[in-house]
Parts: structure tokens; sequence; C-alpha cells
């Protein structure tokens, strides 16, 4: 994916750290300090449609339905996330009990255009 | 109708710095809750000891929990209440985790150094919901010969969750060479105070079909 430069118009992930302090989540939130918010944006082209590693994304599923059934689709090819992670929080819920959990599809690695 | 929207990620008017840092704290924020299935931020009124915190993470088997369907939860006493000699009632609040399915519970206890041998010990759970208040259920029994701490494995199944979110555990211990005398100079035998507080460590499956699995035509 490439990286994001302001003036870059094309399709790109926007990384973007929270530290958990700034929404004061701090107390609830044990571990860890912060993560990733990534997120995509920016131009597909006709000539970037499908393209890096579009096959995991829901999107290419839709989109290539949509080919099958139609030659030309009449939609813009768009700038999705194509691979994600989970993310581990350690966190105290209302009872004060301490609960440690994988949240899937947390944190975005890769964007492509559909 | 989607097809002919504009691509929303396609660009679009670029925002001033600030009002996208603030744009991104409030999907953080979203993102962080939802993710939990949570409405709204916990109000912590009653955050456990630090350093019963840290000694009990410690403890945590370094177990790494399968994504998105498995939660591992360190669940302190709240109320300790020594009933007798050797009978303590340990008062647990779990909901609403415990919709899940609970496979694998083990209750922490720190034996003080003035065990004189052996201690016998019953585990029962007490009925908290209305019409069983004051039954209870034998869940396991254990024999410690050495002092400090003590994971105790409980059958996940005499744990079914309740309503109230409230478990009620007594231990019923005694030293198996009963002399009394010996005992009495030894005073306790279970530390339930400060930071070798008893809590519950359990593993809960939450009831959702497994996230991130693609159902394949």
């Amino acid at each position: 994916t490439p990286t994001c430069e302001p003036e870059t118009p094309l399709c790109c992930r926007r990384d973007h750290y929270v530290d958990f302090q700034e929404l004061g989540w701090r107390d609830w939130i044990l571990q860890p300090e912060g993560y990733q918010l990534n997120y995509c944006s920016g131009q597909c082209p006709p000539h970037l449609a499908g393209s890096p590693g579009i096959a995991a994304s829901f999107h290419s599923a839709v989109f290539s339905l949509l080919k099958a059934n139609n030659p030309w689709p009449v939609g813009s090819s768009c700038c999705v996330p194509t691979a994600r992670r989970p993310l581990s929080l350690l966190y105290l819920d209302h009872n004060g009990n301490v609960v440690k959990t994988d949240v899937p599809d947390m944190v975005v690695e890769a964007c492509g255009c559909s | 109708q989607g097809i002919r929207s504009a691509c929303p990620s396609c660009g679009g008017p670029t925002l001033a710095p600030q009002a996208e840092h603030a744009l991104v704290l409030e999907l953080a924020k979203q993102q962080i809750l939802e993710g939990l299935h949570l409405t709204s931020r916990p109000r912590i009124t009653h955050p456990p000891p630090q350093a019963a915190l840290t000694r009990a993470l410690r403890r945590l088997q370094p177990v790494s929990v399968a994504p998105g369907n498995e939660e591992e939860v360190i669940s302190f006493a709240t109320i300790v209440a020594s009933t007798s000699t050797y009978s303590s009632m340990l008062t647990f609040h779990l909901s609403p985790l415990w919709s899940g399915h609970l496979y694998h519970a083990r209750l922490w206890l720190h034996v003080l150094p003035s065990l004189p041998g052996t201690l016998y010990l019953r585990i029962f759970r007490y009925g908290t919901r209305r019409g069983y208040q004051g039954s209870r259920t034998l869940l396991a029994k254990h024999q410690m010969t050495t002092t400090g701490w003590h994971a105790l494995t409980l059958p996940s199944s005499g744990l079914k969750g309740e309503e109230s979110g409230v478990l009620k555990l007594r231990l019923d211990y005694r030293p198996l060479e009963s002399n009394s005398t010996v005992i009495g100079q030894s005073g306790p035998l279970l530390d339930m105070t400060g930071h070798q507080h008893p809590f519950l460590e359990l593993k809960i499956g939450t009831n959702e079909p497994e996230a991130g699995r693609v159902r394949r035509r």
C-alpha cells in the first residue's frame, strides 16, 4: 500500500495513532496505551481498479459479481481496506473485572482499489 | 443504490489537521466500544488494588486468546465474609460476562505460612436466585500441603450463569491434623486481604458466531 503523503491524491492508508490518554480512557483500558486507527482514502482511477491485493477485499467479491452480470459497472472503484488485524485489549468492565480479549479487524494494515 | 453514489473514500474535501484528529478520536471511541459490544465506557467505581491486579495478571497463563470470540477474565472477590474461623463466603460480580460459554474456571487462593500441615478445603456454590437462596452445591474439594498461591480448578458446569450475575462461593476448610491448640496459635490459614485477594480466573467463549470467518458459497 503506498504511504500517504499529504499531497498524494491516490488511494492509500492514512495512519493515525490514538493514545487512550487523549480519550480520557486510560482508567479503564489497562493495555495497550493506544492503537493505530488507520483508514483508507484517496482516489481510485480506472487503471488502479483491482490493485493491490484486492482478492481479500469484500468489495472485490461484490464488484466481480456486478461485472459478471454487467459488462460495465456504472460505479467507480473505491479505496478500501484489504488487510486488517485484531487488537488485543485488557480492560476493566463495569464491575471492575479485568477482561482480556482480542477484538477482530480493528487495525487496517493495507488498502487497495476495489 | 450505492453504486451510483460517489465513492466516499475516494477523496473529497480534505479536513484541517485539527478537525481530522478530532474526527479520528471520535471514530476511535466508536470503534473500541463497538468492538467490545459496549454502549458506553465503563465507570470504574471500585478499581482493584494495583498490587493485587499486577500479581493476578502475572498469574494468568500466557495463553493467547483466539481472536474475536474468547475472553479471559479476572474477577476479584468484592465481598469476603468470614462466617466462622474455618469458613469464608466470597462474592463475585460477573454479569454480563457470564452470558458466554464458560469453559475454564480457577479460583486463586493464598495460603498463609501459618498452615501447620495439610489444608482440606471444600468449595460450595451458594444460590442467589429467588427461591434458591441458601441452597448450596459442592463444587470441588482440594488438599493443599504448601503455602502461597494455589489455583483450584472449578467445574465450569457448576458455574452456569445467573441473571443477577452474582456468584457466591463458600469455602469450608480445616487442617487435617486438627490439633486445635496449634491452630489457635497459627491464626487464619487463608489470606483474604490486601494484594493477596482471592480472585477467579475464567475463560469465556462469546455467543457470537465466529467473527472473521467468511462463509463460502
